[in-house]
């Protein structure tokens, strides 16, 4: 493996544990929105499909893929058991978390159908589980926008996320000129991905830092 | 028939 693969998946691990230690040490589930978590279980669940096989490709990936499900599947256990001990809080992020997720899910279904390496159950499920991943964060940038404000929480959580997939493109040109394979699939949801957060950090950048800035006494 | 497509990255 490569360094830019290393780092990406240590940066996905990364916002996985700071999103989980955050909900459990501040104890408040303020600002994430729960369809964009409830996106990433389906995400992982029918990505690693191929755990059922048996054929595993190494150690690291098996337990890289049962982490990624387990605590995704964790933090939606979290933001529901909120709804009963923050009550409040659990009420508004439903209110705020508008976004309508059927197009997404359509979108991607769709895409899935027209897109894949094989007619196969299990590559269409991988082919919608990475057009999916690609804009899965979607909810929560509209939550945010909606709420004009951010927490320094979830702007550290979408950072590590976005920098994940950020860093697999250098890893499939350095696999590409290595190995000299490249999934094409992966390559473009990829860019995708980079660019939905590439476009949120631009605004971010714009709306927050430059207005904290001119509100300095 | 090509051989079943292994998915090495997470």
């Amino acid at each position: 493996m490569n360094p830019f693969r290393i780092l990406g998946d240590l940066s996905h691990l990364a916002s996985i544990l700071v999103l989980i230690f955050n909900i459990k040490s501040t104890n408040t589930i303020e600002g994430i929105s729960i369809k964009t978590q409830v996106l990433y279980v389906l995400v992982f669940l029918t990505r690693y499909l191929d755990l059922f096989s048996f054929r595993l490709v190494s150690f690291y990936n098996t337990i890289m893929k049962l982490f990624f499900i387990s605590s995704s599947i964790y933090v939606v256990v979290l933001l529901q058991r909120s709804k009963t001990t923050q009550a409040v809080a659990y009420k508004t992020m439903l209110l705020t978390d508008t976004f309508k997720v059927q197009y997404i899910l359509l979108g991607t279904l769709i895409a899935a159908f027209v897109i894949n390496h094989k007619f196969t159950f299990v590559e269409i499920a991988w082919s919608f589980s990475v057009w999916l991943e690609s804009v899965a964060i979607l909810p929560q940038l509209f939550m945010l926008s909606k709420s004009g404000k951010s927490k320094s929480l979830t702007v550290h959580y979408i950072f590590a996320l976005g920098l994940y997939r950020t860093l697999y493109i250098p890893n499939w040109i350095w696999r590409y000129h290595t190995e000299g394979v490249i999934d094409k699939i992966a390559l473009a949801a990829g860019i995708i991905q980079t660019l939905v957060y590439s476009d949120f950090f631009y605004l971010y950048y714009k709306k927050v830092i430059k207005r904290s800035a001119l509100n300095l006494p | 028939e090509p051989s079943e497509i292994v998915h090495d990255e997470l």
